[in-house]
């Protein structure tokens, strides 16, 4: 099975805005964190 | 009796088992090339308006796949799985379990392996809230286990970037139909709806460029989409939607008028500024913790449930079939977060058909009935809900990050 996630998030510029902090192919757990605004 | 057994000649002779399996393939094939050669009919080419379906399309292996019944496999292999086991097999056959598919029972929250029933129960275990510290500093967490396949940002137009060579929209994601129709958009900057000088609405992009709703942003496996059915279906749709009062109006062309605009201000966004929009998915394999939670605290408006096909979503298959996400049975979750638009979609698989939402008793999927409680929208061939009543003030379900919201289950 499998989970979409699909959201609005303001855009990276300058150092501000949404950055990932997992990358393709990664292991997680539920909780962890994806990424950082 | 016994005279009559003794005196009694046997004469074996074969059964053409063969023969029978042939005429049944046949038959199989048969009635699925008829079926597909009415959709074709149906689908006249010349008709600019078609909707066009999706359908499984790729090399032999999908083919084959998709001439099998595997909503019936799967609904075959759930009731396998709820056949009570024998108390003294449940330790070694859960152990054997884990140990093939890597489960780590420890952080199982009920460990008396005899407490469950059958192999259901113990797949859709819940697990020790210690083990799983939820990020307090992040915007985002991961709603489940399990390995992330695509991390990404949608390019303008809806098209999801991504990797393996796979490219789809998420309006055949989220709306299930590609229209070659102006339609809704997010209320994301990236790209404005607005009337022009002769009244007719048309899109544009933040640099002015007018983005013609009829070009087709991605294109998969020789059905190609039009810009931004992103989670609504088309325009005309939303119009209904805003006329008919069952949600406030939204401004036109604004997701929002789908997912519940004005009540939910306190989401509007707290942060000025261009915005994009993000995506990642997580495929959890069989040995994972298959519930899964609130990924960042958000509104829940809308639910739309596809009522799809059950192709496994092996990181293989999905390298096979790029159509595999918008095919496949899955419950779409549309709100709002403080950026703006937020979305969770469980998708479904030939194992784990069953989807459940802690919050929404009325969801039955991979069911033989069909979606009749839900106002099902015809022709966009999903069956959707509204919830509101969950949270007056919010005009829908409020979730905090980390929060149970369901899972998938065996069957």
């Amino acid at each position: 099975s499998t989970i979409v996630l699909v959201f609005e998030a303001p855009e990276r510029k300058d150092g501000k805005g949404f950055k990932w902090t997992v990358e393709q192919g990664k292991t997680v757990k539920m909780g962890e964190a994806l990424g950082l605004v | 009796l016994k005279m009559a057994w003794d005196d009694t000649p046997i004469k074996w002779t074969p059964i053409p088992v063969g023969l029978g399996i042939t005429y049944l393939g046949f038959k199989h094939y048969s009635t699925v090339m008829s079926r597909e050669r009415q959709i074709a009919e149906e689908e006249d080419p010349n008709d600019p308006q078609r909707k066009r379906r999706i359908r499984p399309t790729g090399p032999w292996q999908v083919q084959i796949l998709s001439t099998l019944p595997l909503k019936a496999l799967s609904r075959l292999w759930g009731k396998f799985n709820e056949i009570p086991l024998p108390v003294i097999f449940r330790p070694f056959g859960f152990k054997l379990y884990a140990f093939i598919f890597g489960v780590n029972i420890s952080e199982a929250k009920n460990q008396d392996l005899k407490s469950y029933r059958n192999l259901a129960e113990f797949f859709y275990r819940e697990i020790d809230p210690a083990v799983r510290p939820i990020d307090k500093s992040s915007a985002v967490v991961s709603p489940s286990d399990g390995k992330v396949l695509m991390v990404g940002e949608v390019r303008e137009g809806g098209k999801v970037e991504n990797v393996k060579g796979m490219t789809y929209s998420l309006d055949a994601l989220l709306s299930g139909h590609g229209e070659t129709k102006t339609s809704s958009h997010p209320s994301s900057p990236a790209i404005k709806f607005g009337e022009n000088e002769n009244g007719t609405t048309e899109a544009t992009t933040p640099g002015g460029q007018i983005v013609d709703s009829h070009e087709e942003f991605a294109r998969m496996n020789g059905i190609s989409y039009t810009v931004g059915e992103l989670f609504s279906g088309t325009e005309d749709h939303i119009d209904a939607k805003a006329e008919d009062q069952s949600l406030p109006p939204g401004e036109k062309g604004d997701v929002a008028a789908v997912v519940g605009p004005k009540s939910t201000s306190w989401f509007r966004n707290q942060l000025e500024g261009p915005k994009r929009l993000y995506f990642a998915v997580i495929y959890l394999a069989p040995g994972d913790y298959h519930r899964f939670h609130s990924p960042t605290e958000w509104v829940v408006e809308t639910r739309r449930h596809f009522a799809g096909e059950l192709f496994s979503v092996s990181p293989y298959l999905q390298a096979l079939l790029p159509s595999l996400f918008i095919l496949n049975e899955r419950v779409v979750l549309l709100g709002r977060w403080k950026h703006g638009f937020f979305s969770m979609t469980p998708v479904g698989a030939t194992n784990v058909g069953s989807i459940v939402l802690n919050f929404d008793r009325e969801l039955r999927t991979n069911s033989l009935t069909k979606d009749t409680k839900a106002d099902t929208l015809e022709g966009h061939g999903y069956a959707e809900a509204h919830y509101q009543l969950a949270s007056q003030l919010l005009s829908g379900h409020p979730l905090r990050r980390g929060e149970e919201m369901g899972g998938f289950r065996l069957g």
